[in-house]
């Protein structure tokens, strides 16, 4: 465990806690993309199956159920609990368009053909892609509230932080998992253009409002 | 370097 991987972990933490909590205390789901939560607690559930199998550490194992158990909350949250605020008539993103492919992907580029191993390939590739719904939400309603920009901002630094992890594992552990590496690139970019406006607008005070 | 079996990584 390096400061790279120990920081990205906790931003990651951060972002969960910072979304459960804008939506508990404003008691609404308004600007939040159930699609992408959806995608998410599939990304934990695929990626996690591990529990049974094998065990690293406690801080692992609570990591993991953290993961699984919050993203399922904010999914029930989003469809049931706080329905009604829900927007769903700016979440249409088609979802398909990325399991399907990312599925093939993880069927075809893979480190072992065995079902745990592409279960976690596919959760890697989708995850790279799962916040797309969420930056479309955005682009599409032109605007973004402070507090689901500084989830967005924990939630993208979390992976930057982890290609850092993986430059300090390379040099000194000679670990280096190519799977890991391109799809955490990927989706480090997808952020990009959004860690722009978080840094221009949000840290002055404004909102995220794009032009019309 | 190899990719391995136990993933201590989330």
């Amino acid at each position: 465990m390096n400061i790279f991987r120990l920081v990205g972990d906790m931003s990651h933490l951060l972002a969960i806690i910072i979304l459960l909590m804008k939506m508990w205390k404003s008691r609404s789901v308004a600007g939040i993309s159930g699609k992408s939560q959806i995608l998410f607690a599939i990304v934990f559930t695929t990626r996690y199956l591990d529990l049974f199998t094998s065990f690293v550490s406690i801080y692992n194992t609570s990591m993991k159920v953290f993961f699984i158990g919050t993203s399922y909350v904010t999914v029930y949250f989003i469809y049931q609990h706080f329905k009604p605020t829900y927007d769903s008539n700016h979440d249409t993103f088609r979802v398909e368009f990325l399991i399907v492919p990312v599925g093939g992907l993880a069927f075809l580029v893979n480190h072992e053909f065995s079902l745990l191993e592409i279960l976690w390939t596919f959760s890697i590739y989708l995850e790279s892609v799962a916040i797309l719904p969420q930056l479309f939400m955005v682009s599409k309603t032109g605007e973004a509230e402070s507090i689901t920009s500084h989830y967005l901002f924990a939630l993208g630094s979390y992976r930057a932080l982890y290609l850092l992890n993986w430059i300090y594992r390379y040099y000194f552990e000679g670990f280096f998992d190519l799977i890991a590496v391109v799809a955490g690139c990927v989706q480090t970019i997808l952020y990009c253009d959004f860690f722009y406006l978080y840094i221009t607008k949000v840290l002055k005070g404004k909102k995220i409002s794009l032009p019309a | 370097g190899e990719h391995e079996e136990t993933k201590d990584e989330l």
